[in-house]
């Protein structure tokens, strides 16, 4: 799993 | 949400609004690099595109609207209200110079070729070099108030306790991104200096002060 930083971090 | 990741955030918000105290109550914003204000007012806006259109919890949406509001009020304070304290001279450093190569780094390496990925991508790569000009005025000036000293310990903080988040991430969820991991390196590697004169000046009540 990559590439989901941007949906739950700031 | 980790501990890491809550203390990264804090640490982060802490950062900001000493900042905006600091200016608000000594009604002057010397020592402070406007320019490096002004990327991270980019820096803002460029990520939280998403935050009408994707919704995650009321942290996260409150959270975004105070980092975004809080960076263009610092930046209004230092170009409108306090323009006249305002540093031009030693204010220099050029930021085209870290903008374009960002800008075509997001092009280049991303997760996908979207305009909300790459304005994302962009955001996270700006964002680590974004610091430069404040330490460029510090060390042009040879000196920063104590109180700009906190302000970019907790700055530089933020993205150190991010880092440990994104380990822990790791390892628990085993959820990595390699373009936010290694901007994040980056950007803490930046303040190593910096930190290492905080730990053994600031901390031992002197003003932080580079050698001649």
């Amino acid at each position: 799993q990559v590439a989901d930083t941007k949906k739950d971090e700031l | 949400m980790n501990v890491f990741r809550f203390l990264g955030d804090l640490s982060h918000l802490v950062a900001i609004v000493i900042l905006l105290l600091k200016i608000w109550k000594t009604r002057s914003c010397s020592g402070i690099s406007g320019r490096s204000q002004i990327l991270f007012a980019i820096v803002f806006t460029t990520r939280y595109l998403d935050l009408f259109s994707n919704f995650i919890s009321v942290y996260n949406t409150s959270m975004k609207i105070v980092y975004i509001t809080c960076s263009y009020a610092t930046v209004y304070l230092i170009y409108g209200k306090f323009k006249a304290t305002y540093d031009f001279n030693h204010d220099t450093f050029r930021i085209e110079f870290l903008l374009v190569p960002s800008a075509i780094l997001a092009f280049l390496v991303n997760h996908d070729f979207s305009p909300l990925e790459i304005l994302w991508t962009f955001s996270i790569y700006l964002e680590s070099v974004a610091i430069l000009p404040q330490l460029f005025l510090v060390s042009k000036t040879g000196e920063a108030e104590t109180i700009t000293s906190h302000y970019l310990f907790a700055l530089g903080s933020y993205r150190l306790l991010y880092l440990l988040n994104w380990l822990w991430r790791y390892f628990s969820q085993g959820f990595y991104d390699l373009i936010a991991l290694l901007s994040g390196i980056l950007q803490t590697v930046l303040y190593c200096d910096f930190f290492y004169l905080y730990i053994s000046k600031v901390l031992k009540g002197k003003k932080l002060s580079l050698p001649a």
